[in-house]
């Protein structure tokens, strides 16, 4: 799961 | 990823490309604003930071690459290989009008009070309102040509594919960053006039021309 903190979009 | 965010970031890339073409076919930039085109280079430098201390896939950090290098190429393009073509008088927009305000919102509104993440919020305000100074351009000289409309439209359909993404993530995920959908709603509000004019005016083979 991504953490929120990381953001996966672009 | 989901199919409109696949075609969100592809609809970004395609309108990297055709304003490089544009650029390196005609040997010239006129009609493009340099100003944009700086800040989108801020845009991404100060939200793809994380490419260094966070891995999310190759495609993550190949997209982001190729984000930041295109932006750093098209601003030598404009600034030194063609500069004599640069349209500089009308490229006036005063772009610390959008860059103090967006420094100031994300200081004040974000989910996490850290280097990163503020630096990411910041990206986020600012891309929203980047495409100003281009769209100024356009309105001062009353009209633009085709392939910078073309160029103009698919970076404006990539935000509004995002916005299909965030409603399917929204549904199939329970993921949501309110920051970024309220800004790519923004986003794709300033492109709507140009939407109507490029749909009406561009595709059916006519000049894109601001009525006067």
């Amino acid at each position: 799961k991504v953490d929120p903190e990381d953001h996966d979009e672009l | 990823m989901n199919l409109f965010r696949l075609a969100g970031d592809l609809s970004h890339l395609l309108a990297i490309i055709i304003l490089l073409i544009k650029i390196w076919k005609t040997r010239s930039c006129a009609g493009l604003s340099g100003k944009s085109q700086i800040l989108f280079a801020l845009v991404y430098i100060t939200r793809y930071l994380d490419l260094v201390t966070t891995y999310i896939s190759l495609y993550n950090s190949f997209m982001k690459v190729i984000f930041i290098s295109t932006s750093l190429a098209t601003i030598y393009l404009m600034y030194s290989k063609f500069r004599a073509t640069y349209d500089k008088n009308h490229d006036s927009f005063r772009i610390e009008f959008l860059i103090i305000p967006c420094v100031i919102l994300s200081l004040v509104i974000n989910s996490n009070f850290t280097v990163l993440e503020v630096l990411w919020t910041f990206s986020i305000y600012l891309e929203s309102v980047a495409i100003l100074p281009q769209l100024f351009l356009v309105s001062k000289t009353g009209e633009a040509e085709s392939i910078t409309s073309h160029y103009l439209f698919a970076l404006g359909s990539y935000r509004a594919l995002y916005i299909l993404n965030w409603i399917y993530r929204y549904y199939a995920e329970g993921h949501y960053e309110l920051i970024a959908i309220f800004a790519g709603c923004v986003q794709t509000i300033l492109y709507c006039d140009f939407f109507y004019l490029y749909v009406t005016k561009v595709l059916k083979g006519k000049k894109l021309q601001l009525p006067a």
